[in-house]
């Protein structure tokens, strides 16, 4: 099951913004990839407004999934 | 895509946003 998959991968992914294992990755959990990716903080902040669908400020799993299937070019929407 | 490309779109940096991360997880 290829959704599976890329939510498992997606989980992974997510689990190295969100350190504390919050379940949720704010803006400062993003800029303390900053060193860790080749991204500026500028950067960064514009990939948090991109998977941050709603604006809210939290950046959840189901967000960072979407953005990841986006990005291998799936739409993951049921 | 090339990471780190100058006057790279939004879709760009998140494609190396992704790239960066699965190598960092892959040690890549």
């Amino acid at each position: 099951d290829m959704k599976r998959i890329i939510a498992d991968k997606a989980r992974e992914l997510f689990i190295v913004c969100d350190k504390e294992e919050k379940g949720f990755v704010c803006r400062r959990d993003m800029q303390r990839l900053d060193g860790e990716l080749p991204l500026s903080p500028e950067q960064l902040e514009e990939v948090f407004d991109s998977l941050d669908d709603d604006g809210n400020g939290f950046l959840t799993l189901e967000e960072f999934t979407d953005g990841f299937g986006g990005f291998l070019g799936l739409n993951l929407d049921p | 895509m090339e990471p780190g490309k100058p006057g790279a779109t939004n879709e760009g940096v998140l494609a190396n946003f992704f790239n960066s991360l699965l190598s960092k997880k892959t040690g890549a």
